[in-house]
Parts: structure tokens; C-alpha cells; sequence
């Protein structure tokens, strides 16, 4: 249980960094070094994804957030054109 | 909405469909297209001439995957269906479907003229809208086939950029009386009032009876003249009131008067401003809490302390497990929910929280046959009801049975 629960979260996490990047203009470090900046990274660009949604605004990956991130959308971006 | 100025320069724009995708058939893919820019140029200056060669402002293809030297890729089924790039030379304007899709004309899979209609506004030089009711939504998911697709915030940005309609060519709004049996008819809205529900239709409206079965079809200006046609949802409330809404505004009614000082803004009923209009209401009678819902959100307000309840807005699918995306009318009838979208209508047990039955919306109008468009052509402007419709079909085929009898016992003697 607690290996598949640890995969799921990284699959999760994975798709919502391709998310974010890909229409939030999400930019990481890829260094170990920085992993703490980048997860308050990614927190602000879920923040801002949740906002622009209408999702309740908590900067963590809940179900609604990755649901929306799952749905069929167009391919441009919703910020940062 | 959000728009990158300054669009395009001039307002006689041209599209070329580069390829075909071989889900649908050429003719149908051509419509889709004609039909998605129509929405946009009904609203603006615009006007769209088709070329098969050379370089269009508007190029539109069918690709998969990463495709040419387009800087975004797309995914194979589902996740990215289409991209489209702002108004500009190269690249600009083009607009791209993902081809691992299934495209389609109105059925399974993805409707083409919906997804390029969306498409079409970045080629306008619209960006996406975080109004959950707009084509320019990102995930597509207030979009119904059924009903017209610009939200008043896509028309607002769109004319941003171009302007409205030049007035000389303003055309005269022409006016359609629906009808109670046809096959395809939708509802802007229902209510229950005492004893009786209403179905409301553009300008008209039609009301049956709980005890008797007939059914009555009205304009909504002969009983409340200073209601405005096409509302957009409407629900009885438990003071013996009726609530009419259209746009972010709405009305109170009691018996046939419309009460003094409305309409009022529907922010006074505590939506945020983000909400440009009710799709649908209901009032469930027993917790006496009426739903609104708005795209694919649902509030709940309490009659009794006339407040929103906290925790909302929620999925209307967490809420109402069975019942997906947008709805367009819904009313209770007999301690059952009925939630009607397009020409389709949900049964829904509150108490079981499932849908118990799948019905056509005009059920409730006791249609023995579907109309066709043959038999409406010649009553076309006359206002009738239901009732009308079928005693028309009954008389029509008791006058050829009566002509077969005469001529056979002609023949006979």
C-alpha cells in the first residue's frame, strides 16, 4: 500500500508539473539543491491555477485541482502568453 | 476575458481547411468550420471568405502529435484537442485538432464545430476566460452542441477588439414559435407554480396541470408583459413565489404580478460577481433549499434564512452523482428532480441520489408522434400548443383513412 500511495502521488505530481508548465509557464530547477524553492514554486502556480478555475484556493494538488488537470482542454496557455 | 491587442488590422478575413480528418465526412467538416467562425462574425464586423489555395489569414489542419515546425505538440487521444495561435502573420491565426481525437458532427467523441468555435476566438485574438460559462473557458466544459454558444463575456471580449455590428447591417431578430413535439425542442427554463409547471421557450411558454391533461401554450409577455423572453432559468420558491432570471438579473412574481422594484441584481441573493447568469433552479420542497446552477457549479440557498449555504459551489456532479456538465432547466415533480439538458430530460431520485430514468424533454407533452418538418410548414406562424399539433395529425390521417373506405366501396359496387 504505502509504495503504490508514494507512486500515485509522484505520477500525480509529475502530470501537474507538466500541467503547470505547459499553461501556467511553470519554470523549475531541475538541482536537488533547490527542491525546497521549487516546491513553493509550484504551490504559487497551483494557487493561480485554482484561482483561475474557481477551485478553492489551497496551493496543494487536492482531487478537484487534478481532476481539472485530467479533463480534455484546448492547448493554449491560460497565463503568460 | 483576455484579448491580445491589436487583433487583426482588417475585418475581411480568409480561412483554407489544409486537410480533412477521415472522422467525419468533408461536407460535415466544412459545415463545422462555416458554423464556428459564423458565431464569431454575427457579432462582430468580421467576415470570413473560404480559399482551397495559397496562404490564408486562418489555417486550419488536422495533425497529430508534434507536427511540422509548430512550436506546441499534441498528446495523442484525449487531454490537448486543439490549439490555435493570436492574429499575426506565419503562424498567427492558424489553428490546429489534434487528429488522435474523434472528431464528430454532433454525436460520441468531440464536437468539431464547438472545439473549433473556442479555437477560432484565439485566431481572433481572444485568450482563454476564467468564466466557467464561456466558449473561452479553457476545458471546453459549458459547451451543450444545443444551445449558442457565446456567453455575453465572449461577446464583451470579442467586441473589445472589433467593435459590434456595424447597425446597417443589423438584422431584424426573427421569431421562432417552437414547437411541443419536436424531436430536437430544449427548454430555457422550468417551474413549478401551485399546481402547475411551466416550460419556457424563447418568447412563449407552456403550461400543463397536475390533475388535467391538457396543455396551454402562451407568450410569456400575455401574462407578464415586463418579463423579458429567452430567461434563464426560473424556480418557485416556498412562499408562493415565482423567481425568473435572465443574465445578472432577476425577477419575484406572485400570481400573475410581477412584484415593484425588480428586476434586482442577482449578486443581492449572494452569488460572487464572477457569475454572469443561472442556467437552471430548483427548489427541493421537502429541505426547502433551492440549487442554482451555474456551468458545471451548483449553489445552495436556504429559503428559510434567505442566505447561500457555505461549502458551495460544489461539482454538480459531486452533488448530483449521474448528472454531468451543464444543465439547462430543472423543476420537482412528485418528490422527484428534473434536470433537462438539450432534448434530453434526468428523473432523479434526491433520496437514492441516482437517475432513475432517461426521458425526452417534451414527454410531459403527451406527443404521440415526433413532428417533422413537412407537417409544421404550413401552421408555422400560428401560436399553438401541443394539443394542437396532435388533434392536426389525428384529423389528417382520419381524412386519408376515410378517403381509402370510399374509394374501396367505390370499387366494390
Amino acid at each position: 500500500f504505502p509504495t503504490d500511495q508514494r507512486m500515485d502521488n509522484e505520477e500525480n505530481m509529475q502530470l501537474a508539473q507538466a500541467y503547470l508548465n505547459q499553461f501556467y509557464s511553470l519554470e523549475i530547477e531541475g538541482s536537488h539543491l533547490v527542491q525546497s524553492r521549487n516546491r513553493s514554486l509550484i504551490a504559487g502556480k497551483i494557487r493561480e491555477m485554482q484561482a483561475f478555475f474557481g477551485l478553492t484556493v489551497t496551493g496543494k494538488l487536492d482531487s478537484n485541482t487534478l481532476e481539472i488537470m485530467k479533463k480534455p482542454r484546448c492547448g493554449v496557455p491560460d497565463v503568460g502568453q | 476575458y483576455g484579448y491580445t491587442l491589436p487583433g487583426w488590422r482588417k475585418h475581411n478575413l480568409t480561412y483554407r481547411i489544409m486537410n480533412y480528418t477521415p472522422d467525419m465526412a468533408r461536407a460535415d467538416v466544412d459545415e463545422a468550420i462555416q458554423k464556428a467562425l459564423e458565431i464569431w462574425s454575427k457579432v462582430t464586423p468580421l467576415i470570413f471568405t473560404k480559399v482551397s489555395k495559397g496562404i490564408a489569414d486562418i489555417m486550419i489542419a488536422f495533425r497529430t502529435r508534434v507536427h511540422g515546425l509548430c512550436p506546441r505538440y499534441f498528446d495523442g487521444p484525449l487531454g490537448l484537442l486543439g490549439h490555435a495561435f493570436p492574429p499575426g502573420a506565419g503562424l498567427g491565426g492558424d489553428t490546429h485538432f489534434d487528429e488522435d481525437e474523434n472528431w464528430t458532427k454532433d454525436g460520441e467523441g468531440f464536437s468539431l464545430f464547438l472545439v473549433a468555435a473556442h479555437e477560432f476566438g484565439h485566431s481572433l485574438g481572444l485568450s482563454h476566460s476564467s468564466d466557467q460559462t464561456a466558449l473561452m473557458f479553457p476545458n471546453y466544459v459549458s459547451l451543450d452542441p444545443s444551445k449558442y454558444p457565446l456567453s455575453q463575456d465572449d461577446i464583451s471580449g470579442i467586441q473589445s477588439i472589433y467593435g459590434g455590428l456595424p447597425k446597417a447591417s443589423a438584422k431584424p431578430t426573427e421569431t421562432i414559435v417552437p414547437h411541443a413535439c419536436d424531436p430536437d425542442l430544449s427548454f430555457d427554463a422550468i417551474t413549478t407554480f401551485r399546481r402547475e409547471v411551466m416550460f419556457f421557450k424563447g418568447r412563449y411558454l407552456w403550461r400543463i396541470y397536475y390533475d388535467i391533461t391538457n396543455i396551454e401554450f402562451e407568450l410569456i409577455a400575455s401574462f407578464w408583459p415586463s418579463l423579458p423572453a429567452n430567461i434563464q432559468a426560473a424556480y418557485e420558491n416556498p412562499k408562493d413565489k415565482i423567481l425568473i432570471f435572465k443574465d445578472d438579473n432577476f425577477w419575484v412574481i406572485r400570481g400573475y404580478a410581477v412584484l415593484p422594484d425588480y428586476p434586482k441584481s442577482i449578486y443581492a441573493l449572494g452569488f460572487p460577481r464572477y457569475v454572469k447568469k443561472i442556467d437552471a433552479a430548483v427548489c427541493d420542497k421537502n429541505t426547502r433549499k433551492t440549487h442554482f446552477f451555474v456551468g458545471i457549479w451548483c449553489w445552495r440557498y436556504d429559503e428559510m434564512t434567505q442566505t447561500m449555504d457555505k461549502g458551495y459551489p460544489q461539482r454538480v456532479i459531486k452533488h448530483f452523482p449521474g448528472i454531468g456538465l451543464r444543465v439547462d432547466a430543472a423543476f420537482q415533480y412528485k418528490g422527484f428532480f428534473y434536470f433537462s439538458r438539450g432534448s434530453k430530460q434526468f428523473e432523479y431520485d434526491p433520496k437514492a441520489k441516482n437517475i432513475t430514468r432517461t426521458l425526452k424533454t417534451n414527454t410531459w407533452f403527451q406527443c404521440k408522434e415526433p413532428l417533422n418538418s413537412s407537417s409544421d410548414f404550413g401552421i408555422k406562424e400560428k401560436v399553438h400548443s401541443g394539443g394542437v399539433e396532435v388533434s392536426y395529425h389525428k384529423s389528417l390521417n382520419l381524412l386519408l383513412f376515410t378517403i381509402v373506405l370510399l374509394l374501396k366501396l367505390n370499387s366494390m359496387y
